[in-house]
């Protein structure tokens, strides 16, 4: 699944 | 961008401080365990999302060690430098903390979903995750330098991450708000110790507060 916010930082 | 690796590098630079002040002195005074379990907390529910989002091997590698080295933390602070005199004043009350970061990530998540509400409890807690530890130099009133260099540079990571979602909101056109408004709530927290650090410490005075 997909989330709405691509959560690519620390 | 700048920023950003900045304030990575700042969360980096923190983490070994803290464990160099340990290694080399042999010693956890002044060390909050609360605190420091607490960051094991936001890192685990945050960074345990590596086993199943791919970002990059930079991004796999920086949460590989800030898992591992806070666990390894508080394995120093509880069984191989355990000190109780500093346990004893170590008494912020953290379930509350765990518990209204809970309550809010049920409210405040971008789904209903296992891993982004962990996501989201991992930013709440961490906004937070510092108040026992400067619940604990307000009540000795004073720090060791190192400690005090610790706490900056681990503050100074969020705060630089705020200019860091100005740039990607006009470069990138993207807002995480949770994250942003979380990250200002953390800021906020360190505001009066950022002050007091940079009028006594950087101008070589004792850490002391007034």
């Amino acid at each position: 699944t997909e989330s709405i916010i691509n959560h690519d930082e620390l | 961008n700048i920023f950003r690796a900045a304030g990575d590098l700042s969360h980096l630079i923190s983490i070994l401080i803290l464990l160099n002040t340990i290694q080399k002195s042999r010693s956890i005074a002044g060390i909050s365990l609360k605190t420091q379990i607490l960051y094991v907390l936001v890192f685990l529910t945050r960074y345990l999302d590596l086993t199943y989002r791919y970002v990059s091997i930079y991004n796999t590698l920086m949460k590989l060690f800030f898992i591992s080295s806070s666990i390894y933390i508080v394995y120093l602070m509880i069984y191989k430098f355990k000190n109780t005199e500093t346990e004893q004043i170590d008494t912020f009350p953290i379930e509350y903390l765990i518990g209204g970061s809970f309550i809010l990530s049920l409210i405040f998540n971008y789904k209903f979903q296992f891993g982004e509400i962990l996501w989201s409890f991992s930013l709440w807690l961490e906004s937070v995750a510092i108040l026992p530890q400067l619940f604990m130099l307000q009540r000795t009133g004073e720090a060791r330098t190192l400690t005090t260099h610790y706490i900056f540079a681990l503050g100074a990571y969020r705060t630089l991450y705020i200019p860091n979602w100005i740039f990607r909101w006009i470069s990138e056109g993207r807002v995480d708000y949770l994250a942003i408004f979380t990250g200002i709530v953390q800021t906020i927290i360190y505001s009066d110790f950022f002050y007091i650090y940079y009028h006594r410490v950087l101008k070589g005075f004792k850490f002391e507060l007034p």
